[in-house]
């Protein structure tokens, strides 16, 4: 019953690791276990969670120095494997190898036991994006309710589709969920509005508001959740987790 | 007296597109020849200017099909060479290449006539910034005043004393310019005193406050100086400019 997730999307500072820590942290206060990959050399989200920065990373395990098993560390009961500058390396030198879009998924398969694996990705469509979306059964597209955000819905569209008929026959696109709303703004509804009559892509029920909590949880090393369990953004991400797992 | 600036943070979504957009628009407002380059493979820019994204890119000029002259568009009397997708491939093909990290500063070298040339960068510190840092006399870094922004300054330092010792002996940081400000959060005073307090760099005077109009603007294919002249973010981008100019 294990589902692999890559939460999605090129364009940057979309959500996507507030959306990867907390719905991780949420699901496992829902009974569920769940292995969160930091994929992104910037390594927000190990700082999110307080990870220190300079131990084993997914980098050693994809250079084969470690096997993932080996990397894991664990806070709030999540499992993580986290990724610091070296992965920004790692990239360049995979781009030379036979079978370079796989690295990821054949250290995935060496683990077992998690009800959901959950991959943070980079604002890119690069090397590294790829092998999270070859590993993954499904795409989650944190999506600010923004003009420019939705420059890039048709690149990610086609990259999963090329992606579809090259490498990872079944992946799909679970749904987008709209980050960082404020209902108080025209936009978000007009946004929102243009993508449900362009686009034949899932929206989710779920909305993240804005809110100021979210932003400071990581300077405590903590989720939302933990930091304030109470908050609008806490609430939220838990409503979406429950979205998600009954899906 | 020409100065080319790179806009950089490889956090994503801080500003940078929104920003390389309106000081170049404000400029050009105070009697400057600006030329601004597209240097993100995601084309924001370009769609910003309303700029059609299938004629000749930065892409096209780095491969040698064309003279970087032959690729420039005007909007706003602003001078634009706009970039889409084939720049995520032209990165690629470059990494192999002897003197790779040269490659725009030869293009940027054969055109002049420009008081400021400005380079709107993606959100990485791969190939591509490197070749904009490589081309550029100092950098702007748009920074959001949330912790999470903060993660990014030290590796944006060091990426920039590698350049100094390597490439380009004299970039500098000419400053952070604080970027979607909300002066009744308090996060966003913490910040940037603890920006104050540890970092040498420079903290420009503006403000670029939070405001819709910044975020309509793209739609229309215009900077907000010309869609919305009297909006705070108008504003906003004036001042920067006119600070920057008297710099
Ligand atoms: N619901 C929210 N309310 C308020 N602030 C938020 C919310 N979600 C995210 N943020 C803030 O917005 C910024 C961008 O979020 P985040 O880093 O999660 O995006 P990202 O898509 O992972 O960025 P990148 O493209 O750099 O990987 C961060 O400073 C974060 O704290
Ligand atoms: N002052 C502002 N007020 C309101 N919204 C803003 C402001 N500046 C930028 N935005 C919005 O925030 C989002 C991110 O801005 P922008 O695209 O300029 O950042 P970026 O750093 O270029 O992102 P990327 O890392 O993807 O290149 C956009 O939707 C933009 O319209
Ligand atoms: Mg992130
Ligand atoms: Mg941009």
């Amino acid at each position: 019953m294990k589902e692999t997730i890559s939460i999605v999307n090129q364009k940057g500072g979309t959500g996507k690791t507030t959306t990867s820590v907390n719905l991780a942290s949420a699901m496992v206060s829902e009974g569920m276990r769940v292995l969160v990959i930091d994929f992104d050399p910037q390594g927000n989200l190990s700082y999110c969670f307080g990870v220190d920065p300079d131990g084993d990373t997914i980098a050693n395990v994809l250079k084969g120095d470690i096997s993932l098993k080996d990397a894991i560390v664990v806070s709030e009961s999540v499992h993580i494997v986290p990724a610091n500058i070296s992965l920004a390396d790692l990239e360049i030198s995979l781009v030379a190898e036979i079978g370079r879009e796989f690295y990821l998924k054949k250290a995935l398969d060496t683990v077992e036991g998690y009800d959901y694996i959950i991959i943070d990705c980079p604002p890119s469509l690069s090397l590294l994006a790829i092998n999270a979306l070859v590993a993954s059964d499904a795409v989650v597209v944190p999506m600010q309710m923004e003009v420019m955000s939705l420059q890039g819905l048709n690149q990610i569209q086609s990259t999963i589709q090329k992606i579809n008929s090259s490498y990872n026959k079944s992946i799909y696109i679970k749904g987008i969920l709209p980050v960082m709303v404020d209902h108080r703004r025209n936009l978000d509804g007009e946004v929102e509005g243009f993508i449900k009559e362009n686009y034949n892509i899932p929206l989710f029920e779920s909305r993240i508001r804005t809110n100021v909590r979210a932003s400071e949880a990581p300077s405590f090393g903590k989720s939302v959740i933990s930091y304030a369990p109470k908050s609008n953004s806490a609430m939220d991400y838990i409503n979406f987790a429950s979205e998600l797992i009954k899906l």
